[in-house]
């Protein structure tokens, strides 16, 4: 058995690491802390053209979100970046220099799907190291798979940590859980230890 | 894969209908 | 020792008070509940230009946050006011006429800071109480240390309550944790007894 005092120590642990972004960790990728969408070399944004946004009555244009959103930190339902297929590559740059340590992806749960599902989450993955934005074949960081039976946060370590430092990463997604049109990204984060 | 194939080439976000948002000049205020 | 049934109790009691704004008080200033910030005095916001914004490749402008942040509850990283230098004020008109019993500062935890550090953090500040927006010199409210080894979330009653109430107060910082360019405030919340 465990102290009321001991008790309440560890909700409070718990509490602290949940306010820093759940994870404690720095993500270099976040865009209002300095990361940026550099591109997303040939997939193409899903275009539902459902949303559509209008001002006294005069429609305007239609909305969807873009890739932005992958490094911003809200993700409730729908604030994801599509793309079609299973196929996407998301290319971002970092606030700063770093030898990448681990990645998060996180997707909805899917007790908040509306569908029930969470199909469109992405499955297998790769992550690669640039020199530059317009460098064809990065380092190979790692290789991964989102479960979707896991946690809708799931962090990956980087299995061998490269000698090399990278302010480019590019994440590759391969395949998704079932949707045939679209796959979904709410937010990829990249962990790391800055160059000195 | 990452060699070949017409994925190589960064597609330029410049043709999309939305802000892009880049940083130029070093690390925002934090 | 205590039961599952009181450790349960303990865990929902604290995730109500983390999900009541972490504090549980009322925050007067806060910007959708009507608070404002009436002015910045001659303080000025430090433009990095760094953050670019552009449309179909046209560069529009360049994005800073706006001293509004400080009244709005994002604070992941960057989502502070930048001001130049380590000396700042800010004139905030509060939703309503109160008491002041208390304020809260906060910043960035350290671990989320891609930087390692938060020397941007403010360090010795003041509030006065205001008659009115062009009182030059209002009513001292309590001087305070933000404690950069503390928790990211602090609070300091104020030593005296006031006699009379306020609905405009200011807010002045004297020293940052170090940073010699720039000071970031992330939110400012001001707590009290509304009148009656």
């Amino acid at each position: 058995g465990i102290t009321e005092a001991q008790a309440r120590i560890i909700v409070n642990n718990a509490l602290k690491l949940y306010s820093q972004d759940k994870t404690g960790m720095v993500d270099f990728a976040l865009e209002s802390g300095g990361g940026s969408i550099l591109s997303t070399r040939c997939s193409e944004t899903h275009e539902t053209k459902t949303a559509l946004i209008s001002l006294f009555g005069i429609p305007l244009w239609y909305f969807s979100q873009s890739p932005r959103v992958v490094i911003q930190p809200d993700i409730y339902p729908g604030n994801c970046w599509a793309f079609k297929g299973s196929q996407g590559y998301l290319v971002v740059r970092l606030s700063m220099e770093i030898h990448p340590t681990s990645f998060t992806l996180e997707h909805i749960p899917k007790t908040l799907s509306p569908t029930g599902n969470i199909a469109s989450a992405p499955k297998n993955f790769s992550v690669y190291g640039l020199e530059n934005e317009y460098q064809e074949e990065g380092q190979l960081l790692g290789q991964f798979m989102f479960d979707q039976e896991g946690e809708s946060l799931q962090t990956f370590p980087v299995p061998k940590r490269p000698e090399r430092a990278f302010q480019i990463v590019e994440l590759q997604i391969f395949s998704n859980w079932g949707h045939p049109e679209y796959t979904c990204l709410y937010r990829f984060r990249v962990h790391g230890v800055p160059v000195k | 894969s990452q060699s070949g194939g017409p994925c190589c080439s960064p597609a330029p976000l410049a043709r999309t209908p939305y802000l892009v948002l880049n940083y130029v000049n070093g690390l925002p205020p934090i």
